[in-house]
């Protein structure tokens, strides 16, 4: 699995997601 | 040179049986159909046990482990109205489990437990109505999906030690049918489902958020999803396929594993777990844990994946006494439990 196939990839991402999910 | 004439025969025949060794057997001399098999932590006289549980149509029986690897019933739950669906287990708790009660779809949810005064049996109901989708989390909890699409809830309930009250809260809806959901190893708060529009949601268990509804194909429509890993930024997910269509390039995935970026919400296909030539067959029941996959086939044969390895490990053909119809991992330790509807349950190290 790469960048290219998948886009840019966090290691926070389930924190990111949180913070930009509406509550 | 046999096996470079025959190279699929020779592996099917070592398949058979492969890693898994027969060490016990149970026959629960009820009329009714079986339905499930699982197991729970239960204590008892001071000591903490693991005991295998069985479902049947309206009895749930509790069944001790004994010297030998033999097993005695021990506790029985009756039912009179509505038959049993199946049972849900309750990972790291002692003493409890769940009963899924329906006909075709599940109509209630039932807290089974034993009473601390009188060692009583009890039970409870946790949750009626039309429930699409249950499974028990780890922490004492339970998430369950119901209703229509306009009044459609999903539900997270945290039991108390002894079964007896209930915290429940409500997860944001992804306003259609989810199908199953999954727990997200190595990420305790996230959880999985996977909806009948092809969608995998992800929800934050603590705040309740749904944090992304992701597309992930018509080649995956109805996929019940089993297992998901997190590793590396990545989701990696294990799902079934009981209505796919046969792919004939890949012969007939059972599981797949795919990858998906939750940022991005793109995927790709990782590896499909397909059966070993000269076997065909459906998924039909299975159960995912760590790196083993088993399913129940609609041939009526058990096959197991190592998830790591990437091919079938063992192959457990129907016996004299019929089809498999069920299969479990056991929860507290490496066993297979595989059952059949006249009431027999194998219990399989591996």
């Amino acid at each position: 699995c790469s960048e290219s196939d998948l886009g840019p990839i966090s290691l926070n991402w389930f924190e990111e997601l949180t913070s930009e999910a509406p509550p | 040179k046999v096996a470079e004439e025959h190279p699929d025969e020779i592996w099917c025949d070592s398949l058979k049986l492969g890693n898994l060794q027969l060490v016990s057997k149970l026959k629960n001399p009820s009329d009714s159909c079986s339905v499930d098999v699982s197991t729970v932590w239960w204590e008892g006289t001071g000591s903490k046990e693991s005991r295998i549980i069985t479902a049947c149509e309206f009895t749930v029986s509790l069944w001790k482990s004994l010297d030998n690897w033999q097993w005695r019933k021990v506790y029985t739950w009756h039912f009179t109205e509505i038959p049993v669906l199946q049972i849900i287990p309750l990972w790291d708790t002692c003493n409890l489990v769940c009963v899924a009660l329906g006909h075709l779809e599940i109509r209630e949810i039932r807290l089974l437990f034993c009473s601390d005064d009188d060692e009583c049996l009890k039970q409870s109901l946790v949750k009626s109505g039309n429930i699409k989708a249950v499974l028990g989390l780890r922490h004492k909890r339970l998430v369950c999906s119901n209703g229509t699409l306009h009044d459609h809830q999903v539900d997270l309930m945290t039991f108390s030690g002894s079964g007896r009250s209930k915290e429940k809260r409500t997860l944001m809806s992804p306003e259609e049918t989810i199908l199953a959901f999954a727990e997200v190893q190595g990420m305790q708060d996230a959880l999985l489902g996977t909806t009948l529009m092809s969608n995998i949601v992800i929800w934050n268990l603590k705040t309740g958020q749904l944090l992304k509804k992701m597309q992930i194909g018509n080649s995956y429509q109805a996929s019940i999803c089993h297992k998901a890993y997190s590793d590396m930024g990545l989701l990696f997910v294990v799902l079934s396929h009981p209505h796919g269509k046969e792919i004939e390039s890949m012969g007939s995935p059972i599981f797949r594993l795919i990858a998906i970026n939750p940022k991005t919400a793109l995927s790709v296909d990782v590896r499909p777990y397909s059966l070993p030539q000269g076997h065909t067959g459906r998924f039909l029941d299975g159960e995912v844990k760590d790196n083993l996959a088993a399913a129940v086939l609609t041939s009526g044969t058990i096959a197991v994946w190592d998830l790591f390895l990437g091919h079938c490990t063992a192959l457990l053909l129907p016996n004299s006494d019929g089809n498999w119809s069920f299969v479990k991992w056991s929860g507290t330790d490496s066993c297979l439990l595989a059952g059949q509807k006249n009431g027999s349950v194998f219990v399989y190290s591996y």
